[in-house]
């Protein structure tokens, strides 16, 4: 007996729900950020962020369609965030690290603001 | 799945949406 483990079946679930994403299926929140609208996936978020987690945890805020962040959230950063929970790719460089630091910060994002702030050290070193 | 015997399929396990209808 045994079993058989598809090793790319996280990313084939990822990316098709990327594909959602970008035709606009299945999306279920829409947040807005300084005036852009992101619409994306509550699961995607919540399973992402700890932010989105401690909102839609609670029942009052279950079957929010909308959420608008804080102003000071930077769109650019939160953008790249999103990318990064739909592909796992984080494009980081020097014009939009610390914005991507400071965002990952306030959706409670604790691994990926750790790598921004070991990628800034390391540009400071060079 | 310790200890049991697991086969690694490299393959794609689902289908693919596509870009757009």
């Amino acid at each position: 007996d045994g079993c058989i483990q598809f090793t790319r079946h996280a990313g084939d679930v990822l990316l098709n729900f990327n594909r959602l994403r970008s035709r606009n299926l299945l999306t279920d929140v829409t947040v807005q950020v300084d005036g852009q609208i992101f619409h994306t996936h509550k699961a995607i978020l919540v399973a992402c962020s700890g932010f989105f987690y401690s909102v839609f945890m609670k029942p009052e805020n279950a079957s929010l369609s909308a959420i608008s962040l804080d102003p000071k959230v930077d769109p650019k950063g939160f953008s790249l965030l999103l990318d990064f929970m739909y592909t796992s790719i984080l494009n980081l460089n020097d014009t939009v690290a610390l914005t991507t630091l400071n965002t990952a910060i306030y959706l409670q994002m604790e691994h990926v603001a750790d790598t921004c702030h070991r990628f800034i050290k390391s540009r400071h070193q060079v | 799945y310790e200890g049991v015997n697991t086969i690694k399929e490299r393959g794609r396990s689902i289908h693919e949406i596509p870009r757009q209808d």
